[in-house]
């Protein structure tokens, strides 16, 4: 595994951490999109099911297990915590599941390598988590008070399949790593998403100012 | 040998 590599994975995992903390410290997920959790969870359970199957590394099979746990278990408090759900911005999470979750299924069954239950569910999943983070940054542009934890979490999120992007470029070079299009185009669109929410993080974070999104 | 070599990421 690449410094790269390890960088995305401890950048992803510390964004969870992060969000938990937030949810338990705080006992608030205000600015948090439900829908987008309930975009990864499908995301993590359609990609992680060879969990089963194929054994990698015991790294791998961890983090596996840990993201599915955490994303099910964010969700859960977000939903069914007598007092977190209360905190949840339930008229401005408006943004629809099916919308993203049906092109990226059928997309999935169109583009895909090989045409076997398992590598069908993990390509959707790549196609899925790209534009997983729509809803929530819907959500942030109607939010006036953007807390730092939220913005923080929503940039390492970001970052984290970037980093993966460079990942693939030395994998490619330096471990005759063959071209994959589906993963590394997939990621290039999930990290140009955040384009925007990358630039007006870093300009407040410059000027020390709070981070406010253009509606 | 063809194995998706991108599987044993996550």
């Amino acid at each position: 595994m690449n410094a790269f590599r390890l960088a995305g994975d401890m950048t992803h995992l510390l964004s969870i951490i992060l969000l938990l903390l937030k949810i338990r410290a705080t006992k608030s997920c205000a600015g948090i999109s439900l829908k987008t959790q309930e975009l990864y969870v499908i995301v993590f359970m359609s990609r992680y099911l060879d969990l089963f199957r194929t054994y990698y590394s015991l790294y791998n099979s961890l983090m596996k297990i840990i993201f599915l746990g955490t994303s099910m278990c964010i969700v859960w408090y977000m939903r069914s915590h007598k007092v977190v759900r209360q905190t949840y911005n339930n008229d401005e999470d408006t943004f629809r599941h099916f919308f993203l979750v049906l092109p990226c299924f059928v997309l999935a069954l169109l583009v895909h390598r090989n045409f076997t239950f398992i590598e069908i569910l993990w390509t959707f999943s790549l196609y899925l988590e790209s534009v997983a983070i729509l809803p929530q940054l819907v959500l942030l542009q109607k939010s006036s008070n953007i807390d730092n934890l939220t913005g923080t979490y929503v940039f390492l999120l970001g970052a984290y399949r970037g980093l993966y992007l460079f990942n693939w470029v030395y994998r490619f070079f330096t471990e005759n790593h063959r071209v994959r299009w589906i993963p590394w185009l997939s990621g290039l669109i999930q990290t140009a998403i955040y384009t925007d929410f990358f630039y007006y993080y870093i300009r407040s974070w410059k000027n020390r100012e709070k981070l406010k999104l253009p509606a | 040998d063809d194995d998706d070599d991108s599987h044993d990421e996550l």
